[in-house]
């Protein structure tokens, strides 16, 4: 027989109302769950099949494949590859405020050094207070330089600064802190703009927090729409988030996510698996 | 902020000429998109939304109102009953020292909201200090120093100290003179049982007058599970919504003030020591619904 819409109507709301639970936003639950329709029209099923079980197995695959981005990025290549070339990798850290920009600098300058890769790291958040120390506990931690200048100086110029140092002394990677910026606010999105423009990153990374609701939409668009980001970092998944936010990103950015937080300390931070969270998601 | 797709549901409804059954129903499911766009607790939603088309359909419609009135009058009431009717204050009893202690999820607005705070009181003439207990976070101490210093107020806290409870009452001792004195902690979530636990110790030994929960304007369908866990270990006197000035409409702070009771006594608006607002919940629910 096959699938009637009426039938299966009723299962995906369910299934829709669970994504939502699980911090998918809610047009991107849409999305899904239209794209899982459509998929599932006129299926041929046997008469004692288990509906429920078959959409579940759907929307698993329409989940797998959400995120089959079109570019892989693999952080440790691409800092061979300029290694190769002799030159310094620039990564930068953008996203709104408070997501874990800063910490996440810490442990990726952690990963690095732990692979035997030197690194040196700028602080172009010459905004809020606080942030230079902030940065610079976790340099002298860590044992490697920062790039510094005074609070309300111009945050592209010590990018600029940073990249400079590490061509001279031939340092591996440039990991740029930036300010927290709401992704409303044009002119601070146009500060980040001028930064990408000056300093030419190799990676743009988006710094979202896992525990975000529907904002992580519009947040991941704009950023994207902004300065073209590389890929996503997703953190404070330890905090019971439900990782809904990672298909939200992914879904409207098309980039991957490449690691996730999930906790404070340097250690805490894990590649991303796809199946983790759509595990997690459909049981 | 939850507004405007629920104004332009109801806008609907009123180029409706009859409000049917039907009507009130389609209205209904747009409402609960909306708040569920608006990151209002599932349960909630559905919850409310059944309670709003028991009423809106059942109830008596008072003489002399037209049913689409009244209709909009249930959506109103509903969401303002969960807000609670009217704004609290957050009381400042004259003549003692009163002792705020703020708590909250890691990265949510804590430290910001503190200095915040404590700039709407010295406006209004009252003695502020701050204490820095949080431990853990780099650079915290020297975060918390600069906003104060922007508006002269004093700052107690010790670097080469890792426990924050020595921290809290040496600094209360150094302050015993001040009206008002705010302490800022570490941020935490739920599932960090020993930082939860170190929460209930210091509040234990400083015995605030009000535990303030800030929570970030831009949290999804877990805000209402931090903040129930938070309450469950030391009781939330009231709560602060941060980072309301992008474009996040807050409802996991509804969400939260429905699992503990807590009132939202602030909204934080901005980075600046200025971007804080007292919490009007008939105004913020008029902004709603447009
Ligand atoms: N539990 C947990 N906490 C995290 C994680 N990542 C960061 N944090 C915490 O989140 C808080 C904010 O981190 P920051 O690194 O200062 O965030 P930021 O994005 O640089 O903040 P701004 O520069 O102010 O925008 C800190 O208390 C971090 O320790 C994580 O994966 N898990
Ligand atoms: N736009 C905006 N940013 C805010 C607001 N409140 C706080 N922030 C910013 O959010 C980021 C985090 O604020 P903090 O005060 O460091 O947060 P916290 O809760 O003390 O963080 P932890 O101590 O690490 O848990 C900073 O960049 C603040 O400037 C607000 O109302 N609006
Ligand atoms: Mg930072
Ligand atoms: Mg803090």
């Amino acid at each position: 027989t096959e699938l009637k819409p009426e039938e299966i109507r009723e299962i995906i709301w369910e299934f829709k109302l669970a994504l939502i639970e699980n911090d998918v936003a809610v047009v991107v639950a849409d999305h899904i769950c239209e794209q899982l329709e459509s998929n599932l029209a006129g299926l041929k099923i046997g008469r004692f099949n288990d509906k429920r079980k078959i959409i579940k197995e759907a929307l698993r695959e329409t989940l797998l494949k959400l995120f089959e981005t079109p570019n892989k990025v693999d952080l440790i290549e691409i800092v061979k590859k300029k290694q190769v070339l002799k030159e310094p990798c620039v990564i930068i850290f953008v996203g709104i405020n408070g997501t874990g920009k800063t910490t996440t600098i810490a442990k990726i300058a952690n990963l690095l050094l732990k692979r035997g890769y030197s690194v040196v790291l700028a602080c172009s958040d010459t905004f809020r207070a606080g942030s230079i120390e902030q940065l610079e506990q976790h340099a002298k931690k860590l044992g490697v330089h920062l790039i510094k200048h005074r609070y309300g100086s111009d945050a592209a110029a010590v990018a600029y600064d940073a990249v400079q140092y590490a061509k001279t002394r031939g340092i591996n990677v440039v990991l740029v802190d930036t300010a927290g910026r709401m992704q409303t606010n044009k002119n601070l999105m146009a500060e980040m703009e001028k930064i990408i423009r000056v300093v030419k990153p190799d990676l743009t990374i988006f710094v979202g927090d896992a525990l975000t609701g529907n904002d992580a939409v519009s947040q991941a668009e704009e950023f994207n729409r902004y300065v073209d980001i590389s890929g996503s970092i997703l953190t404070k998944m330890d905090a019971d988030a439900k990782g809904g936010a990672a298909i939200s990103i992914v879904y409207v950015t098309k980039k991957p996510i490449l690691f996730l937080g999930v906790g404070q300390r340097y250690e805490d931070m894990e590649l991303f698996k796809p199946d983790l969270i759509i595990n997690q998601l459909l049981n | 902020k939850l507004g405007s797709s629920l104004y332009e549901s109801l806008k609907k409804m009123f180029g409706a000429a009859v409000v049917d059954e039907a009507v009130v129903k389609d209205l209904i499911r747009d409402l609960q998109r909306s708040l569920l766009q608006a990151d209002v607790n599932v349960r909630l939603v559905l919850d409310l939304s059944k309670r709003m088309e028991e009423r809106a359909l059942k109830e008596k419609v008072p003489p002399g109102i037209p049913r689409k009135e009244h209709v909009v009058k249930v959506v109103y009431e509903e969401i303002v009953r969960l807000l609670g009717e009217k704004p609290v204050p957050l009381k400042v009893t004259p003549g003692k020292r009163n002792v705020f202690m703020f708590i909250g999820v890691q990265g949510s607005g804590k430290t910001t909201t503190v200095a915040k705070l404590a700039r709407y009181f010295q406006k209004r003439g009252f003695k502020v200090a701050l204490i820095c207990a949080d431990t853990f976070r780099a650079g915290a101490l020297a975060q918390l120093s600069q906003l104060a210093a922007q508006i002269n107020v004093p700052v107690y806290g010790d670097e080469d100290e890792k426990n924050p409870v020595k921290i809290a009452l040496e600094g209360l001792k150094k302050f015993e003179k001040y009206d008002i004195v705010i302490v800022d902690t570490a941020g935490r979530h739920k599932d960090e049982k020993s930082l939860i636990e170190e929460m209930k110790i210091l509040q234990e030994e400083i015995k605030p007058d009000e535990i303030i929960m800030v929570i970030d304007g831009t949290m999804g369908q877990q805000a209402a599970a931090q903040a129930k866990a938070f309450h469950e270990a030391t009781p939330i006197g009231s709560i602060v919504v941060a980072k309301l000035d992008g474009s996040a409409r807050g409802g996991g702070a509804l969400s939260a003030v429905a699992a503990t009771g807590a009132p939202i006594k602030f909204i934080g608006t901005g980075e600046k020591i200025d971007d804080l607002e007292p919490f009007d919940p008939p105004r913020f629910v008029g902004r709603l619904l447009g």
